[in-house]
């Protein structure tokens, strides 16, 4: 059997990380910067931020634990930074 | 946690359910969201008093899908609930998604311990990195009966209020880190090939051959095992796991509780012992040494019964080991006894500790 490469588990993945990052990380959908580094990547570095708060090791990627983390029913909190 | 100045500014803090989840009677829900609330008085001088009528600091409700504050719930699981910080207005306001299912008891998903998270939030603390505080993001499987707030939610909770007017001041549990050179753990036991240190709430979850480990909560891996376990092992003739607590134990098959609790006297213990100390099976033998104090009993897994001559002296039987084992597991022929933060490699051929090691000398530290 042909073993699921890592491109597929991010295409698979990549709208519900999205949705994710926006809600919890406050990724923004608009006004993306040009260019391919990937630290110029809004999403890369939202998931990095993700992946040290949960302590998951840092990858920038979609790796398995990290949708295994982000598939974990949680708090949605997203107004606690943004209200007064 | 917010800054002070975006606090409440008053310890009187008035509450208000709106409405009620049809998924439990309203006394439960009632008594839940009280409950959820003394985890927060019980550490400060932050009084809860709930009003039924008029305006209130945190006004509680169970609402679905897009419930008119720019934040809409998703659905069954995702998000559970979420609140506001403190201010007028929607400020510190609380609100369940309703189409999750939300209990009493340690099915999924226990209202007190989602209520607890949000008032919190509703209070002004951040989600916490600590993966054993109840400020940590994600929804905890563990027993809601047993729950004590943990320390770092205290700390949080305190640099905001203070502390409480009670003479002795309330402490918490502290999450375990694998390198703290000082860590004690209360049982040890292999399952098919991993090894799984108990210590208080949780299990670390450690393949011996190397890689990365988890600290998961015991109740994730088994919902009805109890938290503060005093022994475990496992047994490869039957393929199952024996953990204890008290005078019980629970059969474990993988992931699965397949029996228990049962009382220790089905094992054949007098009724006397109201505890064992640790516990491990070696395999060449066929024998399971349950170590009490400063004897240890041995049961033989064949005949299923205690053995004969039994208790012995652990001094006896194991020289060179002193009494009150904290845990012990059989690894490639050796044992390895725990007590506080050390732990003796022991090899029982020529009865002698052949190394004396830190006790998580296993996590790759």
């Amino acid at each position: 059997f042909p073993a699921a490469s890592q491109e597929d588990l991010e295409s698979k993945y990549a709208k519900m990380a999205q949705k994710y990052l926006e809600r919890f990380y406050d990724l923004k959908t608009t006004g993306r910067p040009v260019g391919r580094n990937k630290n110029n990547n809004p999403f890369v570095k939202k998931l990095e931020e993700m992946q040290e708060f949960f302590g998951l090791e840092v990858t920038g990627k979609l790796d398995e634990k990290t949708v295994e983390m982000m598939e974990k029913p949680r708090c949605g909190v997203q107004d606690i930074g943004e209200y007064n | 946690t917010v800054p002070k100045s975006s606090a409440w500014q008053k310890n009187d803090i008035t509450y208000k359910i709106v409405n009620f989840t049809p998924d439990m009677p309203r006394a439960d829900v009632e008594s839940s969201i009280k409950r959820a609330f003394k985890v927060w008085s019980d550490v400060t001088p932050l009084t809860f008093t709930r009003v039924y009528q008029g305006d209130c600091d945190i006004e509680i409700q169970f609402v679905t899908g897009d419930h008119k504050d720019n934040s809409p719930f998703d659905g069954p699981n995702g998000v559970l609930a979420h609140a506001f910080q403190p201010g007028p207005n929607i400020g510190g306001d609380t609100h369940f998604d309703d189409d999750e299912t939300f209990t009493k008891n340690s099915q999924q998903y226990n209202l007190f311990l989602v209520a607890a998270h949000e008032f919190g939030h509703a209070l002004g603390l951040h989600h916490s990195t600590d993966e054993g505080a109840l400020m940590y993001p994600n929804y905890p499987n563990t027993d809601p009966d047993s729950f004590r707030l943990p320390q770092d939610d205290i700390n949080g909770i305190q640099s905001l209020y203070g502390k409480s007017s009670n003479p002795i001041q309330p402490t918490g549990p502290s999450t375990p880190t694998k390198c703290d050179p000082n860590i004690a753990f209360d049982a040890v036991m292999t399952l098919r090939g991993e090894l799984f240190f108990f210590v208080n709430r949780f299990v670390l979850r450690i393949n011996p051959r190397g890689g990365e480990s988890d600290l998961i909560f015991i109740q994730t891996l088994w919902p009805s095992v109890p938290s503060d376990i005093d022994a475990a092992y496992e047994n490869p003739l039957t393929g199952e796991n024996l953990v204890f607590k008290g005078n019980k134990y629970w059969n474990l098959d993988g992931f699965d509780v397949s029996q228990g609790p049962r009382s220790l006297t089905k094992l054949g213990f007098p009724k006397n012992v109201k505890k064992i100390d640790a516990a491990v099976h070696v395999e060449n033998l066929g024998k399971t040494y349950f170590f009490v104090k400063n004897k240890y009993y041995s049961y033989d897994e064949d005949k299923q019964a205690m053995d004969e001559g039994f208790p012995k002296f652990i001094a006896k039987g194991f020289p060179g080991m002193t009494p009150d084992i904290d845990a012990v597991f059989y690894y490639r022929g050796l044992l390895y006894f725990f007590q506080d933060s050390v732990q003796y490699e022991y090899n029982m051929d020529s009865k002698r500790i052949q190394q004396v090691l830190r006790s998580n000398s296993w996590m790759g530290c």
